[in-house]
């Protein structure tokens, strides 16, 4: 473990907390008595949240930990892919059945046909991959399937007129982890003997780029101090 | 296994 990747892990970790306590703020909308204008704008706006970014994410962490219960690497590691997990499905779970966060969901603009990434990404991991077994295929898969899991949230955020902080913070949490395991990537590489892993290193780099202009935009707000938009 | 590398990352 190196400071890149705990600090990866961490902020990877933070952009699920930042979510949960997201939609915490939105149930808790429920128990108070309209109009209170936070929630008046939370329920009445959308949530900004992509629901199918969130299953994409529920599946890349589904088919990359099949392995948590035969190979034990540390308690560390087992923790987090338990936290992992579970607040994926529960955040997936949230959004489709909980019966006041599902209002804050506009399922008319989360239109991305999230299946055009999975079977692509599917087929890939079968071409290409370290070794061809259900397990490493599955964990190629999520390998390919986390590198474009953010195109629906990013394509959501584009059409959302204002971007509530929470939303941006996440998203850009969500990017900034992996920009940090490619520093823990290049470590390892010249620190490990023969840890090469092209394919870990590829798929983890064009989910970052994918973050760029988002990356731009995020810190272009924040530096001049403005509504964090995206142009459509 | 040892055969498959060992994934020790997230």
């Amino acid at each position: 473990m190196n400071i890149f990747r705990l600090a990866g892990d961490m902020t990877h970790l933070m952009s699920v907390l930042v979510l949960l306590l997201k939609i915490h703020t939105i149930k808790s909308c429920a128990g108070k008595s309209y109009p209170c204008s936070l929630c008046f704008i939370l329920l009445e706006s959308s949530s900004g949240i992509s629901l199918k970014t969130q299953e994409l994410y529920a599946l890349v962490f589904a088919t990359r930990y099949l392995d948590i219960f035969t190979d034990f690497i540390s308690v560390y590691n087992t923790i987090m892919k338990l936290i992992f997990l579970g607040s994926s499905f529960s955040i997936v779970w949230y959004i489709r059945r909980h019966k006041i966060v599902r209002r804050s969901y506009d399922k008319d603009q989360d239109t991305f046909r999230h299946f055009f990434l999975v079977l692509p990404c599917l087929l890939l991991a079968l071409i290409i991959n370290e070794k061809f077994t259900f397990k490493e295929v599955l964990w190629t898969f999520s390998l390919y399937l986390e590198a474009v899991a953010i195109l629906p949230q990013l394509i959501l955020l584009q059409r959302t007129r204002n971007i509530d902080n929470l939303t941006g913070q996440y998203v850009f949490l969500l990017g900034a982890y992996r920009a940090l395991y490619i520093l823990n990537w290049i470590y390892r590489y010249f620190t490990e003997p023969h840890y090469v892993h092209w394919i870990t290193w590829i798929s983890g780099l064009v989910q970052t780029l994918l973050y760029a202009d988002f990356f731009y935009y995020y810190f272009s707000s924040l530096k001049n101090n403005v509504k964090l938009k995206l142009p459509a | 296994d040892n055969d498959e590398s060992v994934k020790d990352e997230l």
